[in-house]
């Protein structure tokens, strides 16, 4: 469902020229649950970035779903695209300030008019899912570092997309909350056939990882299977 | 230098209250090397924004450095003591968009009035330090979630303080550049008496500590020394 060739990023700042990402191939199926791993500054969030269709590559082609070639794609489609197939955790959340839990968890199935006694269904089995059922009604000023990550984490997984891009899902959690979090998506991964593709440092996550993959310097130095 | 004693701190939602922090007694030291950790939600940063000032107690004291109590002090004591003593380092990073490494780094240099060639000079070799010489330039927005991070543990420490309060300082950082920072750290402690209190779920931090306070549900369960 992924089919990355040969993609660079380049970013330009004055005169300076950022190699992000180098020459990079990779191929992702469904049902996989693979990790990125790779020091900071590495590459592994902008090649998430490119897979999730939040940007285009430099050169080389991101191709979707087996059908669409993310840098010909105008804004209306990829946003469709991103909607209905792909959820994204961000490494630093990104949620709606002035929404609540439930709200923030709630607009993707809003943004797709899904009937709303659904929708009220679906978040409150999610948010209860990720152990937030007694902050519901906060904001995301009124939670702590670890509660905010879980309330990203529900909002990408609402919409049972066919594919899970998750950005250090556990970096602000502590062993237990972290756990519960994976067997969650292991559990989406089992029952939905969901592809997972982490970006992260959590050995943890390594641990229940199918396959990694090692970025270094914008380039994969190693991708093996584990299990 | 920090002595808290018998803390609360409620946060009032509508009806609701949540009692983030419960009957909290607190000291600490000069020297000291103290890792605070418990699940997510337990009350960490709470405790540390009330030790840093941040924030007071709904009841209860914060004594600082043998002479301040938190709650009697005006806004202009407060952000002298925080400029002077305190260096903070955010869970959620906080750096000023608009200014590049160097700039965010060198701000509370700026702020004490401190000579332009030292704060060069300072500023230089702190980034080299944490490894940001390439990046030096680029702005938060131009910079991985590790990268960041990184800038803003060298802004935390920059002028020297006597206590650094360190909010998820390797969240976002492989294992190598993680223990790069914490090995920095633990040598300000032993070559200038730094006091590093960090509110933690990294083992490695966990590990390299002196001393280990466990929170749960907003009160102390159990402080140890391990060293
Ligand atoms: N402004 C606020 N209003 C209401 N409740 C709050 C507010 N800030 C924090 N809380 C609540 O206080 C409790 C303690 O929060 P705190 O941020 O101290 O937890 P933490 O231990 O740092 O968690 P984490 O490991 O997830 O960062 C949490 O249950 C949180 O929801
Ligand atoms: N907008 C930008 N402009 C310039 N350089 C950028 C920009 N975004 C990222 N970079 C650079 O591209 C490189 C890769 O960044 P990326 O965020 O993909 O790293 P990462 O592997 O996710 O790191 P971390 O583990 O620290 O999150 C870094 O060196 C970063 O400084
Ligand atoms: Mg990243
Ligand atoms: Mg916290």
């Amino acid at each position: 469902i992924v089919n990355v060739e040969k993609i660079c990023k380049d970013y330009q700042l004055g005169t300076h020229v950022v190699h992000a990402l180098v020459d990079v191939d990779l191929r992702i199926g469904t049902s996989e649950f693979l990790s990125i791993v790779g020091p900071s500054g590495s590459g592994k969030t902008t090649l998430l970035n490119l897979i999730g269709c939040l940007d285009v590559p430099t050169s080389g082609s991101v191709r979707m779903f087996g059908e669409f070639e993310t840098s010909k794609l105008d804004d209306r489609a990829t946003t469709l695209l991103r909607r209905d197939r792909i959820g994204f955790i961000f490494q630093t959340f990104n949620l709606l300030p002035v929404l609540n839990v439930l709200e923030n968890v709630a607009l993707p199935l809003e943004l797709q008019q899904v009937a709303k006694p659904e929708i009220a269904r679906r978040v409150s089995e999610l948010v209860e899912e990720v152990g937030l059922t007694e902050f519901a009604r906060h904001r995301p000023d009124e939670l702590s570092g670890g509660q905010r990550q879980r309330v990203a984490v529900a909002r990408a997984l609402i919409t049972n997309p066919q594919l899970v891009l998750a950005d250090e899902p556990t970096a602000n959690l502590d062993h237990d909350t972290g756990m519960a979090v994976l067997e969650l998506m292991l559990e989406m991964n089992r029952s939905h056939g969901t592809t997972f593709v982490f970006s992260t440092h959590d050995p943890k996550v390594m641990g229940i990882a199918k396959r990694i993959v090692t970025v270094e310097d914008g380039r994969i130095k190693e991708d093996r299977n584990v299990a």
